[in-house]
């Protein structure tokens, strides 16, 4: 986070911003759902927090190296949950194991995404000289209170969370008094509707954002695929993630002079000129040799010792980069350079050994270098950090997309925060921690930064529904980076940012703090979407715990109030209708503007809407009909209220179906 | 199989605001299912009486089908797991 909220706009050095105005969130409550907390990292030290808020009713669990001491004005809850987890896992050791049977964290997880929503300032912190600057979470007095729910297994090397578990400590916070509750935690597709059990995350947000707690959560790491995204219940937050404007290049310098920045967290000492080669079989030997980064252990060790090779890989995860230096540095090698397309998790390798990732056209040039020289060589030299100009902003390559998979005409992701490369606490148990702090990357890091701008928000309004919170973040998120520059989106290929790919775009606190009108929704509206969606009436009224008879003929699911528009199968025509409130100015008066999708008619009744003191909501229809004549793809535009004060933007997204529920892989 | 897993029994929004009651209600279903106090007490891994009710507990399929064709009862599914993400 010493970079995030600068980022952001939120400067501690600017006396009328957002965070001064909600005195740093102080009296707001985040839970994290997570693997813990390390309660002595400078992160959760109190000074100049306040009185803990009356409406806290938790408390601190003792446990495993915790006791209820470890808790302070900061970090007001720790709790642990793990009953659920053993009874599934009667093998599971807990003598053994190295995780703490307490909220104490083991692997960092919980401690780092706690430390970016709530951290306490924490001054001049780097990682290994990279990334300096001042640490802390996005609303600084805010309390944190950890659920720990999440359990590291050491025959796995992963973490593990009982769905039993999840819930219980869902079931705590809502008793606890948490505001805001932050879940960096996923499942696999197919999803599962929010009605059903299977969706244990979106059933137990549904009660507590029914409870007026916001619910906040990580969409997911399985991008740049289509239709990925979780945690797509409309009553949830879902948050991708983006770069900042910060990066690390590496210079890689070649025998012919040519010097390549490639991207790396690479620490260590300068790596003098030295052989460079790419392992393939030059036709004079039946050996096996192989210059993809997942098969160099194929390549006889003298092959690389003392070397740095060259590996290609259409793998865009962290594994292909550690292992390919595992297979190096177990060879004698000296280095590994990796071309790929571009992943966004630079975690750095171990030992501070040099492993620096390019793209394919860059390690086409190096490969070009190699074969066109007897003794190639190469030098690389510590990474840098760069910070503003030129560095773009993107949305990771692994951040989940939409559309939505299960209900595709509620748009998810809803929007985009930083998540990538961000330093912040951890564990100090954790493999890659450097003095308790840690580069990480994840959607994970993406939703504690949007539930700490919601704590700020909360804290200005505290009397807003959940719904409101996501309208303001919505309609006020930027659109391009602090430079004006377009965001683009990291796939194959590299395209414009589009609505799938972050929501509504970048968290904009300051905009979001005053968005003029907000498109509101209640347990009703949620009713009608769960109608609309096709639920039974039993299960509805189950859930929702009163009689619920649906309308006949049903609502439509496009009259869900949220603050976007997506039409999955537009055929002809549809109208569908919105509502909203002013929270601004009394009188009020805002004119429409729209931007259609290409090919699509958007025609809004009516274009003006007059607020006054009686007056504090306005309901609209929008008429979308399409001019296409195939089934298209989805096609991207705007609606837009301005009061000249303010631009209340909602994202339209429209996909003309002529032939419907078609697939089509010609 | 007769293999006791650990399930979630959902019974939605919670129809009594005393926590206690909540649970003790959740005990007697869970009793009464079993047939005695203690297996329910051995069985019972949680019981949601906060913010909506429900349980978890160890059940064999049988068992969680019996539950599951229980009126009050929304759902009841098999424990599964979540990733960081």
């Amino acid at each position: 986070t010493t970079r995030t909220w600068d980022y952001l706009g939120l400067s501690v050095a600017n006396p009328n911003n957002l965070l001064n105005d909600t005195n740093m969130g102080d009296q707001v409550i985040i839970g994290f759902i997570d693997t813990g907390v390390w309660p002595e990292s400078e992160s959760f030290n109190d000074n100049g927090v306040g009185p803990i808020p009356s409406h806290w009713k938790g408390g601190c669990e003792s446990g495993e190296k915790f006791i209820s001491t470890n808790c302070n004005r900061k970090l007001i809850g720790a709790k642990y949950f793990i009953n659920g987890f053993l009874a599934e896992n009667e093998g599971f050791n807990t003598t053994e194991s190295r995780d703490y049977i307490s909220a104490r964290d083991f692997i960092g997880h919980g401690t780092h995404t706690a430390s970016i929503a709530g951290g306490s300032f924490v001054p001049n912190i780097s990682y290994k000289g990279l990334a300096g600057g001042n640490l802390r979470g996005g609303a600084p007095r805010a309390r944190i209170a950890i659920y720990k729910a999440c359990w590291y297994v050491d025959q796995l090397g992963a973490v593990a969370c009982s769905s039993s578990d999840i819930l219980k400590a869902m079931d705590e916070s809502m008793h606890d008094g948490v505001d805001v509750l932050s879940l960096s935690l996923g499942a696999q597709i197919p999803l599962y509707p929010e009605t059903d059990l299977r969706d244990r995350i979106a059933t137990g947000a549904f009660h507590a954002v029914a409870k007026g707690i916001i619910v906040v959560c990580a969409g997911g790491n399985s991008g740049p695929a289509a239709q990925t995204v979780l945690n797509t219940a409309p009553w949830i937050i879902t948050v991708a993630a983006t770069t900042l404007d910060r990066s690390f290049p590496t210079p890689i310098t070649l025998g012919n002079r040519k010097v390549i920045l490639g991207q790396a967290l690479y620490t260590g000492q300068e790596l003098g000129f030295t052989s460079l080669v790419y392992p393939e079989n030059a036709g004079f030997t039946n050996e096996t040799f192989s210059g993809v980064c997942e098969r160099l252990n194929l390549n006889p060790n003298r092959t690389m010792a003392g070397k740095v090779v060259l590996c290609f890989t259409t793998n865009t995860l962290f594994t292909a980069v550690s292992r390919a230096a595992s297979y190096v540095k177990a060879a004698g090698g000296l280095g590994v350079i990796i071309a790929r397309n571009p992943g966004y998790n630079l975690t750095p390798c171990r030992d501070d050994f040099p492993c620096v990732a390019i793209d394919y056209e860059l390690g086409t040039d190096v490969l070009l270098y190699i074969r066109s020289t007897r003794s190639p060589v190469v030098k690389i030299q510590p990474s840098r950090t760069l910070v503003g100009q030129p560095v773009g902003t993107k949305v990771a390559t692994f951040s989940s997309r939409g559309p939505n998979s299960i209900s595709p005409a509620i748009l998810k992701p809803d929007i985009g925060a930083p998540g990538v490369s961000i330093l912040a606490a951890t564990s100090p148990d954790s493999n890659s921690s450097v003095g308790g702090f840690d580069i990480l990357a994840g959607t994970s890091m993406a939703a504690p930064v949007v539930a700490g701008v919601v704590a700020l928000l909360k804290a200005l309004h505290p009397n807003w529904s959940p719904a409101a919170f996501r309208s303001a973040i919505v309609t006020t998120a930027w659109r391009t980076d602090p430079f004006g520059e377009q965001i683009f989106a990291e796939g194959s290929s590299r395209k414009v940012a589009d609505p799938f790919d972050y929501g509504g775009g970048i968290v904009n606190p300051e905009k979001a703090a005053d968005p003029g009108l907000i498109y509101d929704m209640g347990p009703r509206d949620y009713i009608l979407y769960l109608c609309s969606a096709g639920y039974n009436d039993s299960s509805i009224t189950q859930l929702v715990g009163n009689v619920t008879v649906c309308s006949t003929p049903k609502t439509s699911v496009l009259d869900v109030n949220l603050p976007s528009i997506t039409i999955p199968d537009l055929k002809d025509e549809v109208t569908l209708t919105r509502t909203v409130t002013n929270v601004g100015t009394v009188d009020s008066v805002y004119k429409v503007v729209v931007e259609p999708p290409l090919g699509i008619q958007v025609v809004v009744a009516p274009e003006t809407l007059v607020f006054n003191s009686k007056t504090k909501n306005v309901s609209f229809t929008v008429r979308v009909s399409t001019t296409h004549k195939i089934n298209t793809g989805f096609y991207f535009g705007n609606l837009i209220w301005t009061d000249s004060m303010h631009n209340v933007t909602i994202p339209v997204s429209v996909r003309t179906q002529i032939l419907q529920n078609y697939y089509d892989e010609n | 199989s007769d293999e006791s897993k650990v399930h979630i029994v959902y019974l939605g929004e919670k129809q009594h605001d005393d926590p206690e009651f909540v649970s003790e209600s959740h005990h007697q279903m869970l009793s009464s299912l079993l047939g005695s106090k203690v297996d329910a007490h051995e069985s019972m891994v949680y019981s949601y009486r906060h913010g909506f009710s429900g349980f978890a507990a160890k059940l064999t399929e049988s068992q969680a089908k019996k539950l599951a064709d229980s009126p009050e009862v929304v759902h009841v599914m098999a424990d599964s797991f979540y990733e960081l993400a």
